[in-house]
């Protein structure tokens, strides 16, 4: 007799962890870093916040290959009541919403714990507070795995000395940090180079002090929510806009429940289908559910979807961090103009350094840092659209580069929702209008190249004679 | 301020479903088929019945892109009362255990309903009975995306008039033909090389009617449920058999909840910790349970995983479905013994079909046939490790094969865990126990065919004197 049964989410992901990158102790020691680090930056730069965070990873146990892993950031910190369920209930997120963050799943955290749980027995704790707030907190907490819920096993609070917002988080887990701390530093070093505002110290096991300090105070802009754009319509974001609409008419909440449309808009898109405008939208049929879709997606005057939901990093920011890390010979960075695929605005940034302390490239490749919502991607590098495009669309010694050469592209994709090809985050897909966009992108910094090439090779002749 | 919210895994899916295989259209057509077939082949091979599938593709709008799937098998059917969960719920499924199957993650057929749903609107309907029951029941569902719970929109039931068993299954989905046709039909005629003991019939859109007559009536062996390997021991699988034991005392927990654990062998674990056999196991500490992980890791000497849970084609299958596709000159199989990664049994096939109508290879690799338990593989080829270990580890010019040549290398990976690299089951992880039995496998049949190709050789030699 077949054994019919529902899992939680929270099962789910501890039973198939590998797919959410915890794949062996090396990785999932990479992994709990990285959705901690992304956390604390998301809490920092997404709000305006110059990020200062500190990453300590200590043995905790002489004989086991148990790590301490502790995070801690100068962020927006987490309102007391909610922080059981930020950490304790898997698919529980504030980034589910149309704005560019790392974040977006939320998962990451989740499976952290779950893992740390799972190798160790022990508990995440938590320090935080919002800033303005008298009280910092404290929690001690445990998922209940088949119910998907938080178990706090300690709660206190404190009073504030003096005024300090944001989070710690602490983890235990089973790790290998001898396999995984080139892995790691690499990953702090790439995220360094990507945000040459922020202040990040790395201690490690071996005693080691890492420390990469701010060297620009400029931010990008913060990423601002935004309303649906028509093109990324469907049947169940209609429904969803519907159950939870207050406008009276079809054609008030087409308005106001999606950028881009607007009176003039509305009245078109509903003349092309068999609806009263003044309709009550919680009284459509399915049928004309659909006629909506179909016309909306049919009418193709739209202004374009808005960037405010996006937050690039900007050239002058990419150029600081190349500079700090690498101190090139050549540096330079372009932030293409907005685009979208499938409903969704994306931006490309490239930047490309060139001599100086560039690493080497291989014979095939320059050496590429690929970074997607401005989290660096380390591992599938061969099966990502940006190393396609490296190494398939862009003829590198038309550009005077022959291979191997000091030379390292940088590659930034930023978007309200990047098409990952796993919840590890580690490879974007090929889609063609992202694939389009890279080759222009490199293409405009490879020309640039080029021209400082062709005139240092004229100027090193002219010394000849 | 930030907006905190918890969503379903229905929501989860349907907002990510690229990363379960549904991309766009073409791709989405694509997944719907197979996860519709690949369910049908569970409920009939995995139960020792001769599969009849039948696949039919009808265009379900003049206009639009609307495709209706239904697919028909002759297998075990489902009880009624468990049908609109298993068709309506995300993470529910009857393959949370440890036996080979192809289906494991209780997402497959909820997620072609979801998109069906999100495209067209269009519910899906099951028909379906169980073997001796003498009705046979009819539903039409929808899912409801925020709870995660089955709307039933329509069910009947009517008496059979003859003898019928299995389940038809058909949906309506956005999908386009055009671009997905090639891949259909390769996955067909993939799955048909595998299941050459299978009646498959493909109905196109385009009229045309693809028949893959049963060949050989021998099936695999079903896979048997297996208790857990201690190997495959981690604190959160212990507390989930201590929470669902009926045993009394710690002893008897351990010989009857895992396989591989005699009382000689319970007894040695438990003196490695401080814990008292009789102690009832719903007693034990967290600082006990810990000890009792450690102490069932480091034991060494367990008679290793049985391999029961595991249905390997056999060779005798591989070489019938191989000649029946590719009629080749020269044809071998062979089945390693099992092997075991993380606790988890495996084993590895490989055939190998030379010359006759074996399609010709690519310069660099023959052509690879990949499959995870019985299931095809055809996206995401390049990070592999089958597509790794043909590439990498194995030269073709020492089997006497020079490249392109018309040389095709069949790979089988059966497990009760197949690391698979993401949800939409594409592509397998490069671990090493794996990486090494394939390269294995894939040495022995190459050998065979060096042997063929050195007397075909020598034949040729005193043929011309
Ligand atoms: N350091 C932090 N500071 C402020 N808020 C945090 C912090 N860490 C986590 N959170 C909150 O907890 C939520 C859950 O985090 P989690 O990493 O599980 O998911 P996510 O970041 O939203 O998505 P993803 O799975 O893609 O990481 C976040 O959305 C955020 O609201
Ligand atoms: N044709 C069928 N015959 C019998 N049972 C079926 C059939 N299709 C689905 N089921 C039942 O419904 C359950 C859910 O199917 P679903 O495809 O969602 O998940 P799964 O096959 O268990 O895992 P996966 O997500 O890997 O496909 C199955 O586990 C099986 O019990
Ligand atoms: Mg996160
Ligand atoms: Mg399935």
């Amino acid at each position: 007799d077949e054994k019919y049964r529902a899992i939680s989410p929270a099962e789910f992901f501890l039973k198939y962890k590998e797919i959410a990158g915890f794949a062996n102790p090396a990785r999932a020691m990479y992994q709990s870093i990285r959705e901690l680090v992304e956390n604390a930056l998301d809490a920092t730069d997404s709000h305006g916040i110059l990020p200062n965070i500190k990453i300590i990873i200590r043995r905790a146990d002489p004989v086991q290959n148990f790590y301490r892993i502790t995070v801690e950031d100068n962020g927006i910190g987490i309102p007391p009541h909610i922080v059981p369920e930020a950490f304790g209930r898997v698919l529980f997120s504030s980034k589910y919403i149309l704005r560019q963050t790392r974040g977006m799943f939320g998962l990451g955290v989740k499976v952290a714990v779950l893992y740390g749980q799972m190798t160790t027995g022990r508990p995440v704790e938590i320090i935080t507070s919002k800033p303005g707030l008298k009280l910092i907190y404290y929690f001690k907490l445990r998922i209940d795995v088949r119910r998907n819920e938080p178990v706090i096993l300690e709660r206190g609070s404190w009073r504030k000395n003096r005024e300090w917002h944001g989070t710690i988080v602490s983890l235990t887990i089973e790790g290998d940090w001898s396999r995984a701390k080139s892995k790691v530093k690499e990953y702090i070093m790439r995220t360094a180079v990507a945000t040459p505002y922020a202040n990040i110290v790395l201690m490690t096991p071996d005693n080691e002090i890492i420390y990469y300090e701010r060297v620009i105070n400029k931010l990008p802009r913060p990423p601002k929510e935004v309303k649906p754009h028509p093109y990324g319509i469907d049947l169940e974001v209609l429904k969803g806009i519907i159950s939870s609409t207050r406008y009276k008419t079809v054609y008030d909440m087409l308005i106001h429940s999606f950028q881009g449309i607007g009176e003039v808009t509305a009245k078109k898109i509903l003349e092309k289908t068999s609806i009263d405008p003044s309709k009550d939208p919680k009284k459509l049929t399915e049928q004309e559910k659909l006629q909506l879709i179909n016309a909306m997606r049919e009418y193709d005057k739209y202004r374009p979807p808005k960037p405010d939901a996006l937050s690039p990093l900007t050239p002058e920011i990419i150029i600081a961090g190349l500079k700090r890390m690498y101190q090139p010979e050549f540096v330079e960075a372009i932030s293409r103009k907005p685009s979208t695929y499938r409903g969704h605005p994306f931006i490309i940034e490239v930047g490309l350094a060139y001599g100086g302390k560039t690493p080497m490239s291989g014979s095939d490749k320059p050496v590429i840092l690929r970074y997607a919502n401005k989290i660096p991607l380390l591992y599938d590098e061969g099966s990502d659209v940006i190393t396609m495009v490296v190494k398939e669309d862009i003829r590198w010694s038309n550009y005077l580069v022959e291979l191997p050469a000091p030379i390292l592209v940088f590659v930034h994709i930023c978007s309200t929702k990047v098409p990952f090809k796993g919840v590890g985050k580690e490879s974007i897909a090929d889609v063609p209008e992202i694939r389009r966009e890279i080759k222009l992108g490199i293409s405009e910094v490879a020309r640039r190249l080029r021209n400082y090439l062709s005139k240092k090779r004229r100027e090193e002749e002219l010394r000849k004679k």
